[in-house]
């Protein structure tokens, strides 16, 4: 919309009404996000400015157009509105944005079939004139989150808008999230030239490798290469359809020894939030014992060459693919990334892979589903996957279930099943937020249109049956058998049955090289239930825990009717304390060992040179009494 | 027995922003464009 009155801060402040379901303020605050990732647009809390958004639950989906200086500007999220898609829409009207086709040149692009409109809903299709909207230089965008869907409005089954290239008419009316395009225009509107969140993407593809440099504390390189004999064939970025491009970073373990490294840094990064998610595809041709280990280098005041911290050791890397791995972060200094490839024992022809690095101040999703051969799914009329069972932060055990029966669509449940700690757990399951992500695996972050649904679990929700929907899977689940023979009990699914269509899925990079990931977050989300909670009622947990809080993703358990903090540990890190509040390290007890021998030397040491001191100055004070001649022995004999 | 059907949250239904307030009897400018501030600006 023309017009600079029309604009809203770059921060925009907010309020998610009380009126809001659970669902729906979860994946606002996660539209939000993408936001903060892709444009220069932040959201905050409101606080008293002069103008702000309200989001509440109103009838349907709806927003006004760009600023109207009215203080509170309502936008609401009804009922089945609770998309994530559909947030950005909204808001995206919310920023100065009409629909797409309702641009002044649409009629170059699409035609509107006007006597397939239902009667009395023209309107809708009006096109303004570049008085009253610009559309800042940017080519008509068939792929806009805001163009309306080819069944807008339709009266019988046939397409009200039909598009000029043949091939966009299932493009239009995505609702994925941003188009490059809508962000282009976003970004243009809003004079964005950074965001709060993106920090670095690489897919080694200019001979820079993005200021990515090769240390000299180390016994080999990482070479740039598009193809290694023993694997990978192709690059990740683009598997090797484009002749003459597709690199990658390969660290050949075939050609040292075992015990030897090879260290590539990132360039410097200047965190904003203090927390961050490393992504990247990793590929083994080497053995099975070789690993990469990602440290940090961290550069403060006093560390002018940074110290290098440890993050994870990734072993165990399968052999003979391209595999997604993600590395949480938590650093507030400015830092380097640091991909150190080890050596391992046993034979070695090829070595280790990376492409696809995105480094981003987000958080990483907490579960990773790889399905692998996945168009071999598609074409079984019988097709359903069932993921791998996960647990959630909170302890709850949970499995992923993926419709692929339906002849035009994929639908995804989530399904709580009986887990180890259901003796531990509150039920039925309060307030979980389940987000189901396909992943477009684009090279860049900036570029992925993935496909996210979340559901929350309620816990008054009944089934028909009248019991819990969300209580233990033992109680309300049905008999189930994992693929090694293993029973437990699986509840209901809840999800949709529209997760993506076979159009959209074969659109974008959401298969590549036959691979598909599901990516899963599941997190607690009650502390956005911002009314007076209802008494919840329990099965047989004891609701000490509600009253006692574990710090530091630590896991709440009753023992002998008191709560108690079960910590999280890695391999060379934990958590202590009665609320998970401290961190240890084996590198503290080391250091803490360390100390104390030398204390423990030092302080004997010193006893000793006293001990010897005053001996000696004993006997010489003796000797130095008796006269020179004195034969000693017989003085007193 | 055969395991209980799962809860759809669309009920088998693809339906886009225009189709969920439609079914709402929302009459929205462009189906879900609210014109009350403008209006409001207007008077």
């Amino acid at each position: 919309i023309v017009g600079e009155g029309y604009r809203w801060p770059h921060t925009i402040p907010y309020v998610l009404d009380d009126s809001l379901e659970m669902n729906a303020r979860g994946v606002i605050l996660e539209a939000f996000e993408r936001y903060r990732l892709k444009t220069c647009i932040d959201f905050k809390p409101w606080s008293g400015e002069a103008n702000y958004i309200s989001v509440f639950k109103g009838s349907g989906c709806w927003s006004s157009v760009g600023n109207q200086h009215v203080g509170k500007q309502n936008l609401s999220i009804g009922h089945n509105c609770d998309r994530t898609a559909t947030v950005q829409h909204e808001f995206l009207h919310a920023l100065g944005f009409f629909h797409e086709q309702s641009r002044s040149d649409r009629d170059d692009y699409v035609s509107i079939i006007w006597d397939r409109i239902t009667p009395g809903k023209e309107n809708n299709f009006k096109a303004y004139t570049d008085e009253e909207t610009d559309s800042l230089n940017v080519p008509y965008d068939y792929n806009s989150v805001m163009h309306y869907s080819k069944t807008a409005f339709q009266i019988g089954s046939e397409p009200t808008i039909v598009t000029r290239i043949s091939d966009f008419m299932d493009v239009i009316g995505q609702r994925l999230d941003f188009s490059d395009h809508d962000l282009l225009k976003l970004n243009r509107l809003y004079n964005c030239s950074s965001s709060l969140s993106f920090m670095d993407s690489c897919d080694f593809e200019l001979e820079n490798v993005c200021g990515m440099i090769q240390s000299s504390e180390d016994s080999a390189d990482w070479q740039r290469v598009s193809q290694v004999p023993e694997g990978p064939e192709s690059d990740h970025s683009n598997l090797g359809q484009c002749k003459g491009s597709g690199f990658f970073m390969h660290f050949s373990s075939s050609s040292v020894n075992v015990g030897d490294t090879a260290v590539l840094e990132s360039r410097k990064l200047y965190p904003k939030r203090g927390f961050q998610c490393l992504q990247f595809f990793l590929y083994n041709s080497g053995h099975e014992n070789d690993q990469l280990d990602i440290y940090i280098r961290e550069y403060s005041g006093d560390n002018v060459n940074g110290i290098l911290i440890l993050v994870e050791e990734i072993k165990d890397i399968p052999l003979g693919s391209w595999q997604l791995y993600h590395v949480t972060l938590k650093v507030t200094n400015k830092f380097r990334v640091v991909f150190r490839g080890v050596r391992g024992a046993g034979d070695s022809l090829g070595g280790l892979s990376i492409d696809d690095i995105n480094l981003s101040e987000t958080q990483c999703p907490h579960h990773t589903w790889h399905i692998r051969n996945f168009t071999q799914y598609l074409s079984d009329p019988n097709g359903a996957l069932f993921s791998p069972p996960f647990y959630s932060s909170k302890g709850y055990a949970f499995q992923i279930y993926m419709t692929l029966t339906n002849l035009t669509k994929i639908g995804i449940y989530f399904h709580l099943i009986s887990g180890a700690n259901d003796d531990q757990l509150q039920w039925p399951c309060p307030w979980q937020q389940a987000t189901m992500t396909i992943l477009d695996q684009n090279p860049d972050i900036r570029q992925r249109m993935s496909n996210g649904r979340s559901i929350t679990t309620d816990p008054s929700l009944t089934s028909d049956d009248g019991t819990y929907f969300w209580d233990r899977p033992s109680k309300v689940g049905t008999e189930a058998f994992f693929p090694n023979g293993t029973q437990f009990k699986r509840s209901r699914g809840y999800g949709s049955s529209s997760f993506i269509t076979y159009e959209r899925l074969k659109s974008r990079d959401f298969i590549k090289g036959n691979d598909v990931y599901i990516l899963l977050t599941v997190e607690d989300i009650s502390h956005l239930n911002s009314t007076q909670d209802e008494p919840v009622p329990t099965s047989s947990v004891s609701d000490l825990c509600a009253f006692f809080r574990c710090e530091n993703d630590g896991i709440c358990l009753v023992r002998n009717g008191n709560a108690e903090c079960r910590c999280p540990s890695g391999e060379d890190w934990w958590y202590m304390g009665k609320r998970c509040e401290k961190r240890g390290s084996r590198r503290d007890t080391i250091v803490i060992a360390t100390s104390s021998t030398a204390a423990v030397f030092a302080l004997m040491l010193v006893i000793t040179l006293v001990s010897v001191y005053c001996t000696r100055k004993k006997y010489r004070k003796e000797a130095g009494s008796h006269p020179a001649n004195t034969t000693l022995e017989n003085q007193y004999a | 027995l055969p395991a209980p059907e799962n809860f759809d949250v669309d009920g088998g239904l693809d339906r886009d922003i225009f189709d969920i307030n439609e079914d709402l009897g929302l009459d929205l400018f462009e189906g879900d464009i609210s014109l009350d501030g403008v209006q409001e600006r207007n008077s």
